[in-house]
């Protein structure tokens, strides 16, 4: 901060935290859309080797005819084009088979490494995306309720009433009442027993924690 | 029945507001703690980034030597033409007939379509095609171009979601210590904003 909080004071909850709510959604959204999206699909290299997923060798048949050629192994015609040798009648040729083929497998064995270094990077993605579930699921509720918040009341919680009655149920009993208001929230009522007395030093905490509570669940609905 | 004065609900509503105070301080450090934790992952990530663009160079060169030695044998002439046309009219058939087979097992759906599809490429095609492993020359080049835009997307996104992170955890909010005595208590709560969250207004124009 350039301005001393001392001088200026802090500034109010509203200011505070209302931003996050809509920052921390969108950071969830950039990273969610890319995981849904279509191009987010690993591509699998997979069906370079034998033994592959058979559900990418129907993609590949249905995007490229090329995916065919890869059952090759099973036409004895078609393994004898590759064991052709027309080194009698060119041996440069030969050598540049071999070249070819050398390279290849290079390419082949690199495509593979690169695609477990990007499975990498994909899982730490996944990770940021969990962390900012997290964050969400941590913080949610407060940006959330500053967002809801323009006064500036000097309670957090404020309490409307506090009424003592018999219950509904079958066997009455006598339930203390509480009505709150957290921030500018809608009024929240909060139903303790009797033995909760609010001579009981930790009878706010437990209206508090209540209250809490089922804002959150509001929120989260 | 109303049972308590106005003082004594003021007091309630203090010793509620200290509560509601401290789970609002309690979610901050829970916020700082996963702050941590993205920073982590991040410091990861872009060293992984340097291991991917490593990984990158090296696999194109070999890509590029792959389609350096695919094209110097394209320039020779085809020497053993015969052999190879002989061959490649009796592979046709049985290549058809296997892949046809395998797609109505296991795929199911579209087989007419992907029949014609697959006539028309074989008929187009050349046994030296075949012959110099052209059709993994072009799944490599396929699965290149495929993990370039995986990685853009990737990136792309990290890039939008870190900057938003970034900007969230640079607020003067997050580097204050949160134990500052008058932070979050409610008493003695400002009333007014100060003037400097107004950026819009024209006090600060």
């Amino acid at each position: 901060s350039l301005m001393s909080p001392s001088h200026y004071g802090p500034p109010s909850f509203h200011n505070m935290f209302q931003p996050f709510f809509e920052m921390i959604h969108q950071a969830q959204q950039a990273m969610d859309v890319q995981l849904h999206s279509p191009a987010f699909q690993f591509p699998d290299v997979d069906f370079l080797r034998e033994g592959e997923d058979d559900r990418t060798v129907c993609k590949e048949i249905r995007r490229n005819s090329t995916g065919c050629l890869k059952m090759k192994g099973q036409c004895e015609k078609c393994q004898e084009i590759l064991s052709v040798d027309c080194s009698t009648n060119n041996p440069a040729q030969a050598n540049l088979r071999q070249e070819l083929n050398d390279s290849l497998q290079v390419a082949e064995r690199l495509t593979e490494q690169y695609k477990e270094l990007l499975q990498s990077f994909q899982s730490k993605m996944l990770n940021t995306s969990s962390l900012l579930e997290q964050l969400n699921d941590q913080f949610n509720w407060v940006s959330q309720l500053a967002n809801l918040t323009q006064g500036e009341d000097k309670y957090y919680l404020r309490v409307s009433t506090v009424t003592t009655h018999s219950s509904d149920s079958e066997v009455p009993s006598r339930v203390t009442e509480v009505v709150v208001k957290l921030f500018d929230s809608d009024p929240i009522t909060v139903v303790l027993p009797e033995e909760v007395s609010k001579d009981n030093p930790k009878f706010m905490d437990t209206v508090a924690e209540k209250a809490l509570q089922e804002y959150r669940r509001k929120s989260r609905a | 029945e109303q049972e308590v004065s106005d003082n004594e609900l003021q007091e309630l509503s203090t010793q509620g507001s200290r509560y509601i105070n401290k789970e609002i301080q309690n979610a901050v450090q829970g916020v700082k703690h996963i702050k941590t934790l993205i920073e982590k992952t991040n410091a990861e990530r872009k060293s992984l980034l340097n291991s991917l663009e490593e990984a990158k160079k090296k696999k194109e060169d070999a890509l590029e030597d792959t389609r350096d030695s695919e094209m110097k044998l394209k320039a020779f002439p085809e020497v053993c033409n015969e052999t190879m046309m002989a061959l490649w009219e009796e592979c046709k058939p049985c290549l058809k007939h296997t892949c046809m087979k395998f797609y109505a097992r296991v795929c199911r759906s579209g087989s007419g379509l992907v029949g014609q599809q697959l006539e028309e490429f074989l008929n187009q095609s050349s046994p030296f095609y075949f012959w110099m492993n052209g059709d993994r020359i072009d799944s490599l080049l396929e699965s290149d171009r495929q993990q370039s835009q995986v990685l853009d997307a990737m990136q792309d996104s990290f890039a939008r979601a870190s900057g938003i992170i970034d900007t969230l955890f640079q607020d003067r909010f997050f580097a204050r210590e949160l134990h500052d005595p008058h932070y979050f208590s409610p008493i003695g709560f400002p009333h007014k904003r100060p003037h400097f969250l107004y950026p819009k207004s024209r006090l600060v124009r």
